[in-house]
């Protein structure tokens, strides 16, 4: 399978929708400090059910919705959604969420209240069916897959005992 | 299970070594077992030689070194959990321009199978990519992307 | 003594202000005591608000942002305690080129009564040397000073 | 007072004798990853006083003796010079160091024996007479000047009590 695109809608400093082409073989996001590149990669965690708010760099959950700035307002409800295609088992997605054209859509929804909505095709569903399905797909394992800014400073320096945690977690 | 543990912990330093070696251009390195006869319990220490130099800890090494040396663990366990793509997140900060490139070059060769995504403010990492995608905060916190380039 | 601790961090704090200011062309930024009425024990928070966007917990920021609010509390901390000069090895990593400029800006400032040495790999940080050493190691493991450039 | 020059020899990778001059207002120290220069900056936090094995990336003190490559075998000792300059009031220089031309060199040397030397001007002296001479110019609190390579990277994430340390050690 292949990640297409992301959109992101009042997730963090987004409150503008916006679309990211992402298929190709090697994509690169850059920009000035503080404009937002993180926050792409946050999204991409969050949109794959990441559940902390350390690894997010966030307080409380709450605080990825955008939170407003000296001109504009909060938004209510922060969204994203991933697009990922060349679908060719489906094998792993249930029968009550058909794919079109080989293309399988995983959004996840938190409003304000702190209500969490998870959508999978676009049919709502349970956050259990989007690990499921994720799990049939190899992306289960993303914690391998997202290297975020900082780790590569530390791991090293980590203990005898924290870098055999790294090996246990993998095993 | 200890078994399990040690399965992987040999798989993982495969990885690691063949990775070292790539992005090192040569040298050595080695996960190792701070008590090879304790498998459920035993810390581990990580030993690297980067080309001409001597074996040592890697917590001897410098800056650069560390990062790359760092670069190769984490490569290392993603090869042996594999996903269809990778994010990496500045790991091109402290490498100096010759590095950079041993690192675009391990990314051409495992690009085969995954797809990167990068963020970086390095010109050579950016010089690899095929697409570019610019974030912009014209507007004080509020950010845009630009799509800068398409091949 | 904790007459001597709150001087000692209003200093510093003020210190702080001034040199995030000059660091983000313009924003705010503090130190905070947890607990106001314990001086003896309370911890210390830092709140961070870049030019525009909204005050928060500095851990809320960006990986560039949060360089240069630690550098700023770091040489308030020099200027409580100066020396006759101040060593910076590769602060400038994390920064884009826009706050390099702003940094070597710092330096200049600054500079007149501090002799600064900076180890660097941005280009722009090396344009505001009086002096360029060049270190290379032509044979594995043995380090050469070669010096680049004199005014 | 101002720095002059620093001279490094034997010890971690300048296993030749190396000279550097530091006058400038700013001097930018530049070259590959692992080339030396990160140890330069240990030669001056050495030369001051720094006994933190930790602090200098070293297992043991002996450590920072260079310990020899493939082609070259370790050396014995390693030394490393400073000369301070413009050195107006000589009231902190006790008699016994006379400084010439308002020059005033302070050495370091460490042997694989374990036995470390120290000098003022030349002559033999004891690690206290060197903290004195430092007290006198400002260089006793170069704990402050010296922002070692990663530092920045990690003294924001530090736990409400460790920032609270660093404003106590100032203090
Ligand atoms: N919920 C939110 N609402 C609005 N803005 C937010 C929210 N959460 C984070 N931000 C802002 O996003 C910015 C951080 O963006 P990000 O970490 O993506 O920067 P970056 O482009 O990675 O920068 P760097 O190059 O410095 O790493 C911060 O200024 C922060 O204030
Ligand atoms: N006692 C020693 N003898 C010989 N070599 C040593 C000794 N101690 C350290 N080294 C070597 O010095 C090198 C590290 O140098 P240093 O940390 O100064 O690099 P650097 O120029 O700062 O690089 P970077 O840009 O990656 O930070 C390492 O390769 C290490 O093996
Ligand atoms: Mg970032
Ligand atoms: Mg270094």
């Amino acid at each position: 399978h292949r990640i297409d695109r992301l959109e992101i809608y009042g997730f963090k400093s987004f409150c503008e929708k916006t679309d990211i082409v992402l298929n190709g073989e090697v994509t690169a996001i850059v920009g000035p400090n503080g404009c937002g590149k993180s926050n792409v990669a946050d999204a991409i965690n969050w949109v794959l059910g990441e559940q902390s708010t350390k690894t997010l760099r966030a307080g409380r959950m709450e605080d990825v919705i955008f939170n407003g700035t000296q001109k504009r307002k909060a938004l209510g409800v922060a969204e994203v959604t991933l697009t990922l295609r060349e679908f060719a088992n489906g094998a792993s997605l249930p029968a009550d969420f058909p794919s079109e054209n080989g293309e399988v859509t995983v959004s996840r929804r938190l409003y304000r209240s702190g209500e969490s909505e998870y959508f999978l095709n676009q049919r709502r569903c349970r956050l259990k069916d989007v690990y499921e399905f994720f799990e049939g797909t190899g992306l289960g394992s993303t914690s391998y897959a997202l290297i975020e800014q900082g780790r590569i400073e530390v791991i090293l320096g980590s203990k005898p005992q924290d870098r055999r945690a790294l090996i246990e977690e993998a095993a | 299970s200890t078994e399990q543990f040690k399965e992987t912990f040999d798989a993982i330093n495969q990885n690691f070594k063949e990775l070292f070696t790539l992005l090192f251009g040569g040298g050595q390195c080695e996960m190792r077992l701070l008590d090879e006869t304790d498998l459920l319990e035993s810390g581990i220490e990580i030993i690297a030689q980067p080309p001409g130099k001597r074996l040592q800890n890697v917590m001897l090494l410098s800056g650069g070194e560390k990062a790359l040396v760092a670069l190769a663990l984490l490569l290392g366990i993603f090869k042996f959990r594999p996903s269809p793509f990778c994010l990496l997140d500045e790991v091109d900060a402290p490498l100096d321009d010759a590095n950079v490139s041993r690192f675009t070059r391990l990314l051409g060769v495992m690009g085969k199978n995954t797809q990167f995504i990068l963020i970086t403010h390095n010109k050579k990492t950016m010089e690899v990519a095929q697409y570019l995608y610019g974030v912009t905060m014209q507007e004080a916190g509020v950010s845009k992307i630009v799509s800068v380039k398409f091949e």
